[in-house]
C-alpha cells in the first residue's frame, strides 16, 4: 500500500481503501493544518471521511468541498485527492491560501459516495448512485445529486428506481447525503458550497430545479466568469458558465440548490474534464493537468468568499 | 463484475427540437438498456449514449431512419476500460 504523501502517485485512480490510508498519512504530515473527521457511515456501513483544514478557531467561517458523489466520475475524486495536498503543501508557502486559512476553515469531502465508488472497481465502472435497497423494486441506488430537499421530486429527476437519475423515496433518504446535510446544519457557518462532478466542463450556480434566476444571479455569474478565466489561462480548457438549469437542464433535488437555500450564497458545481472524447473514461494522465487547472478557478471562488464576509 | 465489450458510446448533435424528442423516446424505452452519459435537452449541447452491443444495430437503424447522424466517441468500451484497469495495476505494483 502507499503509504507516504510523498510517493503517492496522484497522477493515477486509486481504489477507496488506498485513497482512506492516504488521508491517515496527509493528516500525520500537516497534524497542524488537517484532521479527519467521521461524518457518519454509507448505506453499506463505509466510514465517510471529512478532511478538515483549520489552524484554530471555533466554527469559523467554512467552505465546503465535495467530490465523487457521482461514482463514476473518477476524475473528481483524483482532483479532490490532488487538491487536499495542495492546500496542505501551500499553506505556509501561498500568502493567499495562507491568509484565507487564517481566518476560514476548509471541509473537504474526498469520496462523497463511497459504496458507489467501491461498486465501480469491483462491479460496474458505470455505476453513479448509492448502492441502497429500494423496496419494492430489483432495481438499486439513488442519485444522490437528485435526493437534496430542494425541488425534491419536481422534474428534472425520475421516480423510476431503475432509472440512472431516481430521486429516491424522500429529501434526505439516502444516509450519504443526510451525513452531509447534519454537518452543514450543526456547523451552521459555512459560507461556500462546491460540488465537483465530470464531465462538459462547465462551471454552474444555482437553480437546477428552476431556471428563474437566484437573487445573487449577476454575482454568481460574474464570480463563475473570472473563475474560469484563470481555469482557461493554464492550458486552454474552455468552460461554459451559467446555472444549472439553464446551460444544462432542469434537476430537481441538488446539492447546491438546497446549500443555496440554507443560505450558503456561493454555491458552486464544477464539471470537469473532458467534452465527451472519453467522457467518464478519462486517461490517468490527464488527471494532474485536470486537477491543476481546476485549483485555479477553485482558489479565485475561494478567495472571493474570503474578501466577501456576509 | 460487468463488462462492455463492443458497448460504443455515441455522440448525436442535435439540430432540432424534433429530434430532441426522438431521442428522449429512445431515453424512455427501456429495453435497448442505453446508458444516456449527456441528455437530450437542447440543441446547444451535444447527447452521449452508451450503446450495448446487442442494441447496437437498432439504435443505429432508429437513428438512420429519422436522419438523425451521429459519431462514435469510443469504438470499444471494454478497451478503454482495460487500458484504464491496466494502468491501475501497474501503479499499485
Amino acid at each position: 500500500k502507499e503509504r507516504s504523501t510523498r510517493s503517492f502517485n496522484f497522477g493515477a485512480y486509486h481504489r477507496l481503501e488506498t485513497i482512506y490510508s492516504w488521508m491517515d498519512t496527509l493528516v500525520a504530515q500537516h497534524p497542524n493544518l488537517v484532521t479527519k473527521q467521521e461524518i457518519g457511515k454509507s448505506y453499506e456501513n463505509r466510514p465517510m471521511y471529512v478532511l478538515k483544514f483549520s489552524t484554530g478557531g471555533n466554527k469559523r467561517p467554512a467552505i465546503w468541498i465535495d467530490t465523487g458523489i457521482h461514482s463514476r466520475e473518477w476524475v473528481s475524486q483524483a482532483t479532490g485527492v490532488w487538491t487536499a495536498n495542495k492546500i496542505a503543501t501551500d499553506y505556509g508557502r501561498d500568502s493567499s491560501l495562507t491568509s484565507l486559512l487564517n481566518t476560514m476553515d476548509i471541509y473537504m469531502l474526498l469520496l462523497a459516495n463511497p459504496d458507489g465508488y467501491a461498486y465501480t472497481h469491483t462491479n460496474d465502472r458505470m455505476w453513479r448512485k448509492t448502492r441502497s435497497k429500494i423496496s419494492g423494486s430489483v432495481c438499486r441506488g439513488v442519485d444522490p445529486n437528485r435526493n437534496w430537499d430542494a425541488g425534491f421530486g419536481g422534474p428534472g429527476a425520475s421516480k423510476n428506481p431503475c432509472s440512472d437519475s431516481y430521486h429516491g423515496p424522500s429529501a434526505h433518504s439516502e444516509i450519504e447525503v443526510k451525513n452531509v446535510v447534519n454537518l452543514i446544519k450543526s456547523h451552521g457557518n459555512f459560507k461556500s458550497f462546491i460540488s465537483v462532478h465530470a464531465y462538459s466542463q462547465l462551471l454552474m450556480y444555482p437553480y437546477g430545479y428552476s431556471c428563474r434566476n437566484v437573487p445573487h444571479q449577476p454575482e454568481l455569474d460574474s464570480v463563475g466568469r473570472a473563475a474560469v478565466q484563470k481555469l482557461t489561462s493554464l492550458y486552454g480548457t474552455r468552460y461554459k458558465v451559467g446555472s444549472i438549469c439553464n446551460i444544462i437542464y432542469q434537476a430537481s433535488g441538488g446539492s447546491i440548490d438546497w446549500s443555496y437555500n440554507v443560505g450558503i450564497k456561493y454555491s458552486f458545481a464544477f464539471e470537469l474534464r473532458d467534452t465527451g472524447r472519453y467522457g467518464f473514461i478519462l486517461p490517468a494522465n490527464q488527471i494532474i493537468p485536470t486537477a491543476s487547472e481546476t485549483w485555479l478557478a477553485l482558489k479565485h471562488i475561494m478567495e472571493y468568499v474570503r474578501d466577501h464576509p456576509y | 463484475a460487468r463488462v462492455f465489450t463492443g458497448d460504443q458510446v455515441i455522440r448525436v448533435n442535435v439540430q432540432s427540437e424534433e429530434e430532441i424528442q426522438l431521442l428522449q423516446a429512445l431515453e424512455n424505452q427501456q429495453e435497448w438498456e442505453l446508458d444516456f452519459w449527456l441528455h437530450p435537452v437542447s440543441t446547444e449541447l451535444p447527447v452521449d449514449i452508451r450503446v450495448p452491443r446487442s442494441s447496437l444495430s437498432s439504435v443505429k437503424e432508429y437513428l438512420d431512419a429519422h436522419s438523425i447522424p451521429f459519431t462514435v466517441m469510443i469504438d470499444n468500451l471494454q478497451e478503454v476500460l482495460d487500458a484504464e484497469k491496466a494502468e491501475m495495476s501497474e501503479n499499485q505494483m
